[in-house]
């Protein structure tokens, strides 16, 4: 049995980052398959594509509509989702797009939103505020 | 746990029944009707054990309180379907009782029987969603049902300590409901 080695090398994470590529594999052809490019992606950067993370936030409940269209900026909106994403998932809370964050993005999951301001209860949209406790 | 804005709720007299129906034209057909219902009434059974409710299938689709179908697409609610993985179900919040699952999912019973990479546990998404109808909405807590997120291939049916504290607030407790033994479940699965 293939033990994952210890690293200090960028704080790469080998285990961590197995485990993207084994699921990965899995995702492909699924609907949020291809944001593995966009593991370890920091804020400022830009890349193609990104803009459709930034639509997966905003199904989500994790980013308010845009003016216009989502742009391909790694911007403080999309780290501002990302600081609520992992913090509402119980993700270390780094704001950035670390392969675990990644990973959990990419794996199927129930349709409603999580702070459930899209909580459908009739046929329009809805909006609703989550008592958490 | 949380719940929806207002803690929306059933309200019905005490004790209360709920009945629940399948679409007559939201059905797959590669598992066995008998499996899907066995299914349903466990991931029921297992919320009616901690809450003095009630969950009764009955033949009448449209007098039904609690409506299940799997559903492929757009099919109507607003929320279209996207196909394999991503989304995989959804429910609708107090009263209204729709529970859509998504029929392009490869939908499975028995991992042992199902071998695809991309099956996803039935019993495990049905219990997540009876949650929502009865009006939980996610949780933070990664072991709880209500947790959004299912990997292909995982089974998580067991409503843990956070799930029961969320819909006891709501609905109160089981009379026979025995807490003790849920503790000692979760000491069990933490220990093991």
């Amino acid at each position: 049995r293939n033990f994952p080695q210890p690293t200090t090398v960028l704080n790469f994470d080998h285990s961590t980052a197995t485990t993207l590529a084994a699921h990965s594999s899995v995702y492909n052809n699924t609907p949020w398959g291809g944001f593995a490019k966009f593991a370890n992606l920091e804020k400022g950067s830009h890349f193609t594509g990104i803009c459709d993370l930034k639509t997966y936030f905003h199904h989500f409940g994790y980013l308010p509509p845009p003016p216009g269209n989502f742009s391909d900026d790694f911007d403080s909106d999309l780290e501002s989702a990302i600081f609520n994403y992992q913090r509402n998932l119980g993700l270390p809370v780094t704001g950035k797009l670390d392969t675990d964050t990644v990973d959990l993005i990419m794996a199927p999951r129930c349709g409603m939103g999580d702070d459930h301001t899209r909580a459908a209860v009739n046929t329009t949209t809805r909006h609703l505020h989550t008592t958490r406790h | 746990y949380s719940f929806f804005n207002g803690q929306p709720r059933w309200m019905r007299s005490s004790p209360m029944t709920l009945t629940y129906a399948f679409s007559p034209d939201g059905m797959i057909d590669y598992l066995p009707q008998e499996e899907i219902r066995a299914v349903f009434s466990r991931a029921f059974g297992r919320w009616s054990e901690v809450i003095p409710v009630n969950f009764t299938e009955v033949e009448d689709y449209r007098t039904a309180e609690i409506h299940i179908g799997f559903h492929n697409g757009d099919h109507g609610d607003g929320e279209p379907f996207d196909g394999v993985l991503g989304v995989l179900a959804h429910a609708f919040s107090p009263e209204n009782g729709r529970l859509h699952l998504d029929a392009a999912e490869t939908w499975a019973v028995d991992f042992q029987t199902e071998g695809s990479r991309v099956a996803v546990d039935l019993e495990s998404v049905a219990t997540h969603e009876i949650g929502h109808v009865l009006g939980l909405a996610h949780s933070s807590v990664s072991d709880a049902i209500m947790y959004p997120s299912l990997r292909p291939r995982s089974r998580r049916v067991d409503l843990r300590i956070d799930d029961v504290e969320g819909v006891q607030a709501l609905y109160g407790s089981n009379p026979n409901f025995n807490y003790g033994s849920l503790l000692e479940s979760d000491q069990e699965t933490f220990n093991g």
